[in-house]
């Protein structure tokens, strides 16, 4: 479950540095 | 059997939208509730396969997310690695992560 939250972290930032 | 063209003004108008091509996404029987809702987020330059799975995916509330081999069964007729480029896809632009394994997925942007 610490993968998920760490995945979900890094995605996050993706997304963030994806859009606009 | 003749093709709907606009027999109109050739070439000259300057006011043509380019049409965005988006295939109209089919009827995906199953789970996945919140499929009308927030659509604006959803056509972000995806394409419909794409589309498909990303609502797929956030259509699933599990914690450790949904199953490639659910996206496939839920698809029909995906094939393997179609479904494997929209989550690669997917998962670069940030909308979705893997979760317990790279064969998990579940979205960023539903909770």
């Amino acid at each position: 479950l610490d993968r998920i939250a760490r995945n979900k972290r890094i995605a996050l930032e993706r997304l963030a540095s994806v859009q606009t | 059997s003749k093709p709907q063209t606009v027999s109109g003004a050739p070439g000259g108008m300057s006011s043509n939208i380019m049409s965005l091509s988006r295939p109209a996404v089919g009827s995906m029987g199953g789970m996945g509730g919140s499929y009308a809702g927030a659509n604006d987020m959803a056509n972000n330059g995806l394409s419909g396969n794409q589309n498909q799975v990303l609502s797929l995916i956030r259509g699933c509330p599990d914690q450790q997310g949904i199953s490639i081999q659910d996206l496939k069964q839920r698809l029909g007729g995906m094939s393997m690695a179609v479904i494997k480029q929209a989550v690669e896809f997917l998962s670069n632009e940030g909308h979705i992560f893997s979760t317990i394994d790279e064969d998990h997925y579940k979205s960023t942007d539903n909770d």
